[in-house]
């Protein structure tokens, strides 16, 4: 039996919203600690990362492990069932080839129940290495969302070029050039709205704007997005979902011919 | 002449 409760159920919905570009179907893995799930883009340029601790769930019971492989664009559609301050809750039988999806409004009025089919997903898993980033960047996340969409008008590719004097994105192509510096805050009223470096060593790396795009559907999430880089290994794009876990980007940066 | 890598040039298959 698996059954995960969440009061903070649009917590859930945000989730769907930043993945549904990227991925039109994946495996969550529930165990007892939590639900995980990784995947690879179609074009295998990006994976990304979810984490949900069991903790964070207002109610979690995980009997046995099971891999629900689901429909990303149907999970979507039903989430987008659920009022933004509905209580969510998601339950499967061991073995199950369905699970349900539970929507309860906060005075529990109205209680709506979706089941939708599970799939048989032969889903690849790759080792993400501990690594010690070069360069690691806290910035708003609405703020990277509109540099990443304001340099896609330009050119396919951004580069990202950290320094200590600070972070720079450039974009160029047919219309010309675009470069957007951002220095690390001196003073801020309000934690979210600062902008940390904390650098070893300057790195410069180029991505495809496309998929910083997709990334920026999870600005919902949280006040703040970590830009991690070291030279020639991909970018971390890290969201915080509330206390209970991460969504996690990482993209394969464009090199040299 | 940038070309766009593979993310399993980085990380290995469990």
């Amino acid at each position: 039996m698996f059954e995960a409760r969440l009061v903070q159920g649009n917590l859930l919905k945000k989730v769907l919203e930043s993945l549904k570009d990227l991925l039109t179907e994946a495996s969550w893995d529930c165990a007892d600690t939590g639900i995980q799930l990784q995947a690879m883009d179609n074009s295998h340029v990006s994976l990304v990362s979810v984490q949900l601790r069991a903790d964070g769930f207002d109610k979690f019971r995980c009997d046995r492990q099971l891999s629900m492989g689901m429909n990303l664009t149907s999970m979507s559609k039903i989430l987008r069932c659920a009022a933004n301050d509905d209580i969510i809750t998601i339950k499967a039988q061991d073995q199950a080839d369905n699970v349900t999806f539970v929507f309860e409004s906060p005075n529990q009025e109205k209680v709506a129940d979706y089941e939708m089919k599970l799939m048989n997903l032969d889903q690849e898993h790759l080792g993400i290495p501990e690594t010690d980033y070069a360069a690691v960047i806290k910035l708003p996340a609405a703020e990277f969302q509109r540099i990443i969409k304001d340099l896609s008008q330009f050119g396919e590719s951004v580069v990202i070029s950290c320094t200590k004097e600070g972070v720079k994105f450039s974009a160029a192509g047919d219309i010309g050039v675009g470069n957007i510096k951002l220095a690390q805050t001196a003073s801020v009223d309000k934690e979210e709205e600062a902008v940390t470096i904390e650098m070893q060593e300057p790195v410069t790396l180029t991505f495809a704007c496309r998929y910083l795009n997709m990334f920026t559907k999870a600005t919902c999430l949280a006040p703040q997005v970590t830009l991690s880089m070291s030279p020639e290994v991909p970018l971390v794009v890290e969201y915080k979902i509330g206390d209970m876990g991460h969504v996690r980007y990482y993209l394969a940066p464009k090199i040299e011919d | 002449k940038v070309k766009q890598a593979s993310i399993m040039n980085f990380f290995q298959k469990k």
